[in-house]
């Protein structure tokens, strides 16, 4: 009924303490942890050298053309997502060790505590022996304590004080010595912490009678009330909806039920374009909580104005226009995953076309290709050109002085800059695709099979080279152990790839790759979509220009010196139950650039 | 029938929708 | 909600009405039109025989002109036989045989234009005739076919594939195959 109050403040900074520890101690390893990893080996870096070097030359054209209203909505977004030194864990894990030491303090200069602290038995270091110390070594260490301390041994010339405390030390080594020994003391020792049986022991609130009884004693209850009733649910409700609201791929519930919705009404009949697709794109609900004020015709409208590049005087509409267009990027890939998982092919593909579109700011119109390059006069382009040239790959069939009639680019620099980026488009050359099953000669029925494909990472200004001409070694996979218990390790020892040439897109990105899956019987798709990261482009700094080069011969060229990719894509289902041929349809596009893209057939060969 | 019907009566719409993007 | 309309004998949504719901409302209303309409109180699915007659009728004089070389009459004569077909016939009467009688015809107007220059209309019929579920290699080779006329090259080349992997070996889309790479490596440069 009566409870003691933690007056002399013995116990209520060590409370305090564990709760500070508690939180600090993981928390100040994560951020140490994550400080150390950062600086070395991340996600962004790449030491390949030739990767670099493309990356290099696209970023210095990239730079130049970047808006500055672009550059300083960038510093606005990166800031709103940056991890500084002065973010708030940093700051509550300095203010947290700063309290924590001052405590410590205070419970050092606290006499209570102290007091208590020596009232504790500790029979090992009465006899100053270690903890691991055996039976022998304690008695001898108690025999020569007992020669030094018996009372019997004590020198005559102490005073009568100093005889009182050597005669309590020994009565102290004693206790301690049959604490560690004999049985019945050494179970009062183990029991109740002291030879003697149980101390006198209190038990109490460890808090100062005021906050309790007294006057802060309404402040307490309050400050409970507050924690449990409204603190505490509010950031559960708030991290409950957060979760709720987004889905795996984080787009908003709402705009993945609108696009699941689309798919389910999705009539063949249709004509998948791109803007069909820029219009479900417009319904999206990340938009409405971005800009509550506009309409969904406005959404579609800033998207259109996007691709047509329309120059836009409204500063507000321009960084409203860069936000949804940023957003357009895992909306799109939200919208693949849904389309992937109902199978839908045109949509998938058109979705693919979309987010080039988006990226580049380029209409789908059939000169899409040449319409991602810089500084082309469109009106000059369509004006000219006797021969039709859709493709970068017919563009430079011609030389450089005709080029730049052919764009209209009269500024020399302007023209070094567009057939810069032309020859470092990377493009896609199919050059073996099969279904490997690890460790088996041959697809077998129902075993795993996975899709390996080879392919020549080329520029549109290279000579093509017939898939004939690389030797079957080079296609090989290794047969070792390693490769057959993961085959997907190959890819990540490809370096990342490099940083997108695209000027008008409002951050910065990566290029990647997305490789869909279909059946060629009912023209469906299988799987969701992968994409690939990591890929060489090595070749594209290789001088190989088909202006220059007639035929292909041993001088010219030598297959060695090719990098040649692969991509593995792992299969969704095993292989059929049944030996038969089984056709794929395999589409790899790339995101960023409109390019020439793989979209070929494969057969899976099961056998017995 | 009505299915058919409808994709049927959509090839016009279609057909302008190709040459729109074509 | 819906309303019904005594005059017109069609029902009507009002208020917020959903895409399959209007769907739904349509073919309600075509399929009480075409009940109110009949005559015959006894009517099966069995398809009407006056409007097979005059179906078969224009079909059949489409074939003769084709046949007297008179292309753009044939041609005329199977459009005019697929509409008939389209706008006599009764909704509840029997599907499979609708389908079959379209494709059919189809097939002929499709030759016909292909024939003719008109690659375009080929391509929406041989469209048709695929989201129909007849997919065939002798489709994929006129998709081809119309495509490369159209100068849609990639596309042409994966209808081409498609085809082949149904039959691996039918020679004509081989040499269709060979057409389209040959055609996009100059598209390629």
């Amino acid at each position: 009924q009566s409870y003691e109050y933690d007056e002399s403040s013995e116990t209520w900074p060590f409370f305090v303490l564990t709760l500070l520890l508690m939180v600090l101690i993981p928390l100040t390893i994560l951020q140490v942890h994550k400080l150390l990893l950062g600086k070395s080996g991340g996600v962004d870096d790449t030491d390949d050298p030739d990767q670099n070097l493309i990356q290099k030359q696209l970023e210095n054209v990239n730079d130049a053309l970047v808006s500055r209203d672009v550059l300083r909505f960038r510093q606005v977004f990166d800031r709103k997502g940056k991890r500084g030194i002065l973010n708030v864990k940093n700051v509550v894990i300095v203010v947290g060790w700063f309290l924590v030491a001052s405590i410590v303090q205070r419970v050092m200069n606290n006499d209570a505590i102290v007091e208590a602290a020596t009232g504790l038995f500790d029979p090992y270091s009465i006899l100053s022996v270690s903890i691991n110390a055996n039976d022998r070594e304690i008695k001898s260490a108690y025999r020569k304590l007992s020669v030094k301390f018996h009372p019997d041994k004590l020198s005559k010339d102490l005073s009568p004080e100093e005889r009182t405390v050597m005669e309590e030390a020994y009565v102290q080594i004693t206790k301690a010595y049959e604490a560690l020994t004999d049985e019945l003391t050494k179970e009062n020792f183990l029991r109740y912490g002291h030879p003697d049986g149980p101390q006198n022991t209190t038990h109490g609130i460890a808090l100062p009678r005021f906050l309790v009884d007294g006057v802060g004693s309404p402040l307490v209850v309050l400050f409970y009330v507050a924690l449990l009733g409204v603190i505490l649910p509010y950031f559960v409700s708030k991290w409950w909806s957060k979760t709720q609201l987004h889905t795996k791929k984080g787009i908003h519930v709402k705009t993945a039920s609108y696009f699941v919705d689309r798919l389910i009404n999705y009539k063949p009949s249709e004509v998948v374009t791109v803007d069909l697709i820029i219009n479900w794109l417009s319904h999206a609900e990340e938009f409405k909580i971005f800009y509550p004020e506009f309409k969904q015709s406005d959404f579609e409208g800033l998207l259109h104005d996007h691709l047509n590049r329309r120059e836009e005087p409204d500063k507000a509409r321009r960084y409203a226009r860069y936000r949804i267009v940023a957003k357009c990027h895992s909306l799109l890939h939200g919208l693949l995953d849904i389309s992937c998982g109902f199978r839908n092919t045109d949509i998938a593909n058109m979705t693919l076309e979309t987010f080039k579109c988006i990226v580049q700011a380029v209409p789908h119109s059939p000169y899409r290709q040449i319409f991602q390059l810089p500084h082309v006069d469109r009106k000059k382009f369509s004006e000219g050109s006797i021969d039709e040239v859709c493709t970068l790959g017919k563009l430079f069939t011609y030389e450089d002085a005709k080029i730049s009639k052919i764009l209209g680019i009269s500024d020399e620099k302007n023209l070094k800059e567009t057939l810069t980026v032309a020859s470092n488009i990377p493009n896609l050359k199919l050059l073996k695709a099969e279904f490997l099953v690890p460790g088996e000669p041959q697809v077998t029925l129902a075993s795993t099979p996975h899709l390996s494909i080879k392919l020549l990472i080329r520029s549109a200004k290279h000579k093509a080279i017939p898939a004939e001409n690389f030797p079957q070694e080079m296609m090989e996979e290794p047969q070792d152990f390693e490769f057959q218990k993961d085959p997907f390790a190959v890819m990540l020892k490809e370096p990342l790839l490099p940083y997108s040439y695209a000027p008008f897109f409002p951050t910065k990105r990566r290029d990647g790759i997305c490789c869909l899956v279909g059946l060629q019987k009912d023209g469906k798709l299988l799987q969701t979509p992968v994409t690939i990261q990591r890929l060489s482009l090595k070749n594209l700094t290789k001088d190989f220009d088909k202006r220059q080069i007639k035929e292909l011969n041993n001088d010219n060229f030598k297959p060695e010196d090719w990098e040649i990719g692969t991509i593995k894509i792992p299969l969704g289902q095993p292989a059929p139950n049944e030996t038969g041929d089984v056709f794929f349809r395999v589409i790899v596009k790339s995101t960023d650039y409109f390019t020439s893209d793989l979209d070929f057939t494969v057969a899976m060969q099961v056998r017995d | 029938n009505q299915a058919l019907s409808r994709r049927y009566n959509s090839i016009l719409k279609r057909k302008e929708i190709c040459i729109k993007e074509w | 909600t819906l309303q019904y309309d005594i005059n017109t004998k069609k029902i009507s949504g009002s208020g917020t009405v959903l895409e399959s719901q209007e769907i739904n409302i349509a073919q309600i209303n075509a399929l009480t039109q075409s009940l109110v309409a009949e005559s015959n109180p006894n009517f099966t699915p069995q398809p009407h025989d006056d409007s097979t007659k005059l179906i078969k009728n224009l079909f059949e004089s489409g074939l003769k002109n084709a046949k007297q070389n008179r292309l753009p009459e044939a041609l005329k004569n199977i459009t005019l036989a697929i509409e008939m077909a389209q706008r006599k016939r009764a909704p509840w009467e029997a599907f499979a045989v609708q389908l079959q009688e379209m494709q059919f015809m189809l097939r002929h107007k499709i030759d016909l234009s292909l024939v003719q220059g008109k690659y375009l209309d080929a391509l929406q019929d041989l469209d048709m005739l695929l989201n129909t579920g007849l997919v065939q290699p002798e489709i994929m080779i006129r998709k081809t076919d119309a495509l490369l006329k159209l100068g849609q090259l990639d596309q042409a080349r994966i209808d081409c594939e498609r085809g082949l992997s149904l039959q691996p070996q039918n020679v004509k889309l081989k040499a269709l195959m060979l057409e389209c790479t040959r055609r996009l490596a100059n598209y390629n440069g």
